[in-house]
């Protein structure tokens, strides 16, 4: 079902957050959005290939509903 | 597996652990026992020895906390993060935080989170783990709820802590090998020859391993020592405790360790003070006392504490009466009568126990008062008897207890 934008918004802020405290995504102020997004993917397909999911860098549902698993604070990947 | 950056470990065997304070989603005694069983865990497969410590000076500090704690990571609220841990090192080096904001459960329900489970996830951090990526391995980063009586350590953390620390010191010299956790695993003796079932890779020698838990309904089985324990009842053999509850019908089946992991195996004897909420377990010349479910400080003491004379070196069997305050001591064909008020042996003690205990076997193994009766256990025979009248009531299997 077409997601509606405000969830969207939600998801994708729940995601950043995600990949910053376990992945070791820093957002950088970028000057260019597009390029901010590219990080966020490589971080997403990190995680998506640590849990065994289809790496396609892509926010999908299986990807969002792993982030959403109750876990442990430690990071999986450290700089 | 992975480690931290470094591998950062302890320098050391024996670890200290302290509890800072409590969740109020469980009794204390269940935290307790939820903790140390975390640990033995680990110690089970490392020379790595967990003391409890009482003071907040402890190598390892567990507490519960919510949202902002003092460290720079705040928990989250109910769900999401449930615990963290830091990694081996002085001041919070090795120190767990669990969420109290999480539901804590003894058991795995569906409204919460199995506090053994995950204490056991953050010590593997505690101890130097990192993340592991392989599904089903105890240091993957989700909650996986799942039944936790009989947990076993999947080959991969057990891969992981022994890069670490190496197998424990009573192993052979490879390491310990984990059967897929399905599967039953082979008592093969240290050095026997070895016959190869298609299950097993080939292992130059395969390292002896603690005996296996009788069958509950072995007719041979045997006891060293049972006793009650807040209502429950518990037999002992070698390390293994048969536990029978009025909670739940079927028996459960735990080991000493998973208890009380400083305290070693194979009992001689044990029974319950009841009204002192207090139980004392024997092993040759020695005695331990344990208060709800801790260990009293000061102990093992001499059994020569309690009057025996020097010659006795060690008793077979102790059952407490909660109606006359005695306990009875068995020792070979004698029996001693010790007055729990005044915390001392009796006169005219030992007298010979086919005198006053007429038709039951004896050395006794293992001695229960319930109901009114004594149960005394001799090799795979039980012995009901009337305690006013000291009179044998009837004959049973030890086992009857069971179900079988």
């Amino acid at each position: 079902l077409p997601v509606a934008p405000e969830k969207e918004k939600e998801d994708m802020q729940f995601a950043k957050k995600y990949l910053e405290n376990f992945y070791d995504f820093k957002e950088e102020k970028a000057l260019f959005k597009a390029k901010d997004l590219d990080k966020m993917s490589d971080k997403i397909r990190e995680m998506q290939s640590f849990f065994g999911l289809e790496v396609t860098g892509e926010l999908n549902h299986q990807t969002l509903d792993m982030m959403k698993q109750p876990r442990c604070g430690i990071p999986d990947v450290r700089s | 597996y992975s480690t931290f950056p470094r591998s950062p470990k302890w320098e050391k065997e024996d670890v200290t652990y302290g509890i800072l304070n409590y969740t109020p989603d469980m009794p204390q005694a269940d935290v307790e026992e939820a903790i140390a069983r975390a640990f033995q865990l680990w110690s089970s497969v490392t020379p790595l020895r967990f003391i409890r410590v009482y003071d907040h000076k402890a190598d390892i500090m567990i507490s519960f906390a919510a949202g902002v704690h003092g460290d720079f990571y705040p928990f989250d609220g109910p769900g999401g993060t449930l615990a963290h841990a830091y990694a081996p090192g002085s001041q919070i080096g090795g120190d767990a935080h669990f969420d109290e904001d999480e539901n804590w459960t003894k058991f795995t329900t569906s409204s919460g989170y199995n506090l053994f489970l995950v204490a056991a996830h953050e010590l593997g951090h505690s101890l130097g783990l990192s993340h592991s990526n392989v599904f089903g391995a105890l240091m993957y980063p989700t909650y996986v709820a799942m039944d936790t009586r009989d947990y076993q350590l999947h080959q991969d953390d057990i891969d992981g802590i022994q890069a670490l620390y190496g197998p424990p010191r009573e192993s052979s010299a490879f390491p310990t090998k984990a059967f897929p956790q399905q599967e039953p695993t082979e008592m093969i003796p240290a050095g026997a020859p070895t016959e190869m079932s298609p299950r097993e890779e080939p292992t130059e020698m395969t390292p002896s391993k603690p005996p296996q838990r009788p069958d509950d309904c072995d007719p041979h089985l045997t006891f060293d020592a049972i006793t009650t324990l807040r209502g429950e009842t518990l037999f002992f053999k070698d390390s293994y405790i048969w536990r029978k509850s009025p909670y739940f019908s079927e028996i459960e089946h735990d080991t000493i360790s998973s208890f009380w992991p400083s305290l070693i195996a194979g009992f001689d004897a044990a029974y319950e003070v009841d009204n002192e909420d207090r139980v004392l377990f024997f092993k040759d010349d020695q005695y331990w006392a344990v208060s709800g479910y801790s260990i009293e400080s000061g102990f093992p003491k001499p059994i020569q504490n309690l009057g025996f004379p020097t010659k006795v070196r060690k008793i077979d069997a102790a059952v407490h009466d909660q109606n006359t305050k005695r306990t009875y001591f068995f020792v070979g064909s004698n029996y001693w009568s010790f007055n729990e008020k005044t915390k001392s042996m009796e006169r005219h003690y030992p007298r010979k126990i086919a005198a006053d205990f007429q038709g039951i076997g004896y050395p006794i193994d293992a001695a229960l008062q319930k109901n009114g009766y004594f149960y005394f256990f001799h090799g795979s025979n039980q012995y009901e008897v009337d305690i006013k009248k000291k009179k044998l009531i009837r004959i049973m299997k030890s086992n009857s207890w069971f179900n079988c």
